[in-house]
């Protein structure tokens, strides 16, 4: 698993 | 934010207010499929589950408590308020063959295995077919009516936006969401046939858009 990302899009 | 999101999220909700309005206004939801406004509603539940726990910004948490309410509206007005012009036996796309590979493949690819972030995956696969009952409704009944395919242009151009969005975001910030761009890749691409129908027939003749 790759590092999550910052969820900031709709 | 850039101008590709900004104008991206526009886009989504002019196109979804165009179908709100239409359903209203007409008081029919004829010739709509229930069961992509059901999937786009389930879309925005799993995706937006962090609108109380992560604050971004007023726009972001703004933006997905319009997404959501506008999308249980949609639902609510074809399944229950007008639910006796709903076309069913039109709509009769099997919405298992997309959930059941839309699951699977959120468990097998993600960023991480918890719950949200699953749901997160499983919402971003999801929307790259959930219009797949809509298009396959037009493609049975031959003809869609013409501010059906504003909905459907405009619902098309927010992810093809968001791809540029993406394109802009990786050059001046160098980050990227394998995820979300190839899932938006497939979205727009399963886009590109109406599109071609939406210039070629809706622009040009102004009428319905009756398939060939």
């Amino acid at each position: 698993d790759e590092e999550a990302k910052p969820k900031d899009e709709l | 934010m850039n101008v590709f999101r900004l104008a991206g999220d526009v886009s989504h909700l002019v196109a979804i207010i165009i179908l709100l309005l239409k359903i209203w206004r007409s008081k029919s939801c004829a010739g709509i499929s229930g069961k992509s406004q059901v999937l786009f509603a389930l879309v925005f539940t799993t995706r937006y589950l962090d609108l109380f726990t992560v604050f971004i910004s007023v726009y972001n948490t703004v933006m997905k408590v319009v997404f959501l309410a506008l999308s249980y509206a949609t639902v609510y007005l074809i399944y229950m308020r007008f639910r006796n012009s709903y076309n069913s036996e039109n709509d009769t796309f099997r919405v298992e063959f997309l959930l059941v590979p839309v699951i699977g493949l959120s468990f097998l690819e993600n960023y991480a295995f918890t719950p949200l972030e699953i749901l997160w995956t499983f919402s971003i696969f999801l929307e790259a077919v959930a219009i797949m009952p809509q298009l396959f409704m037009i493609t049975k009944t031959g003809e869609a009516e013409s501010i059906t395919t504003h909905y459907l242009f405009f619902l098309g151009l927010y992810r093809a936006l968001y791809i540029a969005n993406w394109v802009w975001r990786y050059h001046t910030e160098s980050f990227y969401d394998l995820i979300a761009i190839v899932s938006g890749v497939v979205q727009t691409i399963f886009f590109c046939d109406f599109f071609y129908l939406y210039f070629t027939r809706v622009l040009r003749g102004r009428g319905k858009m009756t398939l060939p």
